[in-house]
């Protein structure tokens, strides 16, 4: 599922 | 996850570790401000919000509950524990941390991605870490003298984000759709105001000196 607004990172 | 980020994520642990270590081997925290602790466990417990809704790779949510633990286990060790509270410099560390809470927290209600509250909180989070190192930046200052540690933490503290500088412009030239101003923008904000510790950081280890900062 895509991350909601990209937070993908820490 | 590139190189940078990586680099980045691992400083941020090391500045981490720095800081377990000092207080667990040392039993003190002097020269080490509460309040930049407190705002950190603020800044990761509010950026955290998704630990549980979203996984995203085992990586992110280990690394995510490590930041919420240690940063929860410094300010409860500098808090209560019998021995480490003791060496609370807390006469010098007063800087008033409510103006960096509230203005992050109104920037974060006009200025982010989405109005949701787990976007605004996101954008809060990332504007307060950019400002939480001024109690501690202070507390040096008029600290004077630095110890080892000390100095290290903030060090590795300050090195972290800019790599991740470098990551945001590796993604903006490799990934299409990148474009996270928020963070870009606030990242540099952070790094910046580490730009004059980073300078009598290098002096110092250059004259292989005691850490000076100008009072």
């Amino acid at each position: 599922d895509t991350v909601p607004s990209g937070h993908d990172e820490l | 996850m590139n190189i940078f980020r990586l680099a980045g994520d691992m400083t941020h642990l090391i500045s981490v570790l720095v800081l377990l270590l000092k207080i667990y081997a040392t039993k003190s925290c002097s020269g080490i401000s509460l309040k930049t602790q407190e705002l950190y466990a603020i800044v990761f417990v509010t950026r955290y919000l998704d630990l549980f809704t979203d996984f995203i790779s085992l990586y992110n949510t280990v690394m995510k509950l490590v930041f919420i633990g240690s940063s929860l286990a410094i300010v409860w060790c500098m808090r209560y524990h019998r021995v480490v509270r003791r060496s609370y410099d807390r006469e010098l560390d007063t800087f008033r941390y409510w103006i960096l809470l509230g203005v992050s927290f109104i920037l974060a209600l006009v200025l982010h991605e989405k109005f949701t509250l787990q976007e605004v909180f996101w954008a809060f989070s990332i504007y307060l870490e950019a400002v939480a190192i001024l109690p501690q930046l202070v507390l040096l200052q008029r600290s004077g003298n630095v110890d080892n540690l000390a100095g290290q933490y903030v060090f590795f503290l300050g090195a972290y984000r800019a790599f991740y500088i470098l990551n945001w412009i590796y993604r903006y030239l490799t990934e299409q759709r990148f474009t996270r101003w928020i963070s870009c923008v606030s990242g540099l904000v952070q790094t910046a105001l580490y730009a004059d510790f980073f300078y009598y950081y290098f002096i110092s280890w250059k004259n292989n000196a005691k850490l000076q900062l100008p009072a």
